[in-house]
């Protein structure tokens, strides 16, 4: 980052709109009619490889940011914090970890990141 | 992340956000990117929510990801949310759920979910988003389909405190509203301040020139793009219109 002009630099963009097409993300649909457990087979087919990748490297990631302990009482208590969610959200969440191959715990973490590491 | 909401002259308003994140886990050095940054970008969707055969609200979204961050529903508001950094955040309200089973409290991101699939209109949706009890603190950023139908929500896990585009008095009403997860009431601090180069180039442009095309290219301009982007998205509740693109940050760019 040496090559920034100073540390407070920076200019108004004026010309990045349009963007290109290219970097348009792709659509998917959600039923909200099927059973929760059905709704997100289409987009996990499509794109759950890549979600394992992803969630593998954060689980790492995490262990190494905030220590053996902490992070054995986060894993430890997914299942329960899993369970515990409100309707639709815990079926959703089994349907995505059975439709992607992933364990159900780093689908949870995977979820709940938000609350886990606003700190 | 960086969330905007613009008025035009004639009181149309226009709502955009940069979703930031991966900060600290993992700097890939040769490649200058964040490793999770870099890996959410391909899981980077737009989901067009149905129910009866017709789109309910769309969303951007990461694939596997059951919460709303971006969404619109068309002819009701537009909707961004901004992660809130706080001591005593999620942690508390996680312990709570865990320990004391806790339940009475929201998740914040299936929170939004639920606002997206039920309030009928701005007001609902605002009142929702102000009064729920939350696990962690965030800040809620609404747009409408009426003119100063727009606000900041920051909120802790009980209290909310409300910035409006008609906060001020009617001669001084704001035509745009920024949030780069700071309390509007404080100073950024210099080491990330994004809002005032966002705000300094609105003002440039000025409230007749008040677009998407004019809020994405403030979400362009460096350090409110940075190596943490992951994607831009644009909205507008009166057409129901959204848009999402991927974004990367080129050399030279600030980390965050």
């Amino acid at each position: 980052f040496s090559v920034l002009v100073g540390p407070f630099y920076w200019k108004c963009e004026k010309t990045a709109y349009p963007p290109a097409e290219s970097d348009l993300v792709p659509t998917f649909e959600v039923d909200l009619d099927l059973p929760p457990l059905q709704r997100w087979a289409p987009l996990m087919r499509v794109k759950g490889p890549k979600l394992i990748t992803l969630v593998d490297d954060v689980k790492e990631l995490i262990h190494s940011v905030v220590g053996e302990k902490i992070f054995n009482t986060i894993m430890s208590n997914l299942p329960k914090v899993a369970t515990s969610l409100p309707y639709p959200f815990y079926e959703e969440m089994v349907g995505i970890a059975t439709f992607s191959g992933m364990p159900l715990s780093l689908v949870t973490l995977y979820n709940i990141f938000y609350e886990a590491f606003t700190l | 992340c960086t969330s905007i909401i613009a008025q035009d002259p004639e009181g149309h308003l226009y709502h955009g956000r940069n979703l930031d994140t991966g900060l600290f886990l993992g700097w890939d050095a040769k490649n200058h990117t964040w490793k999770v940054a870099e890996k959410l970008r391909p899981l980077t969707v737009q989901l067009d929510w149905k129910k009866n055969g017709t789109t309910l609200f769309r969303s951007i979204n990461f694939a596997g990801y059951v919460g709303v961050l971006t969404a619109v529903k068309k002819d009701k508001f537009t909707f961004s949310l901004d992660k809130r950094f706080a001591l005593n955040g999620g942690y508390m309200g996680l312990l709570e759920w865990i320990l004391f089973n806790d339940y009475k409290q929201s998740w914040v991101a299936f929170l939004t979910r639920e606002v997206m699939e039920e309030a009928a209109n701005y007001d609902e949706a605002q009142a929702k988003l102000s009064k729920t009890r939350l696990l962690a603190p965030v800040y809620f950023i609404l747009g409408g389909i009426k003119p100063y139908q727009g606000c900041v929500i920051t909120r802790d896990r009980d209290n909310f405190n409300m910035l409006s585009l008609d906060s001020k008095s009617i001669d001084s009403k704001l035509w745009f509203l920024v949030q780069t997860n700071y309390d509007h009431w404080k100073t950024p601090p210099f080491f990330d301040d994004r809002r005032t180069p966002a705000t300094k180039c609105l003002n440039q442009a000025g409230q007749k020139n008040a677009s998407l095309g004019l809020i994405y290219n403030v979400l362009s301009t460096k350090p409110v793009l940075n190596k943490e982007t992951v994607y831009t998205s644009l909205m507008e509740a009166t057409s129901g219109q959204l848009q999402g693109w991927i974004r990367s940050c080129p050399d030279p760019c600030w980390p965050w």
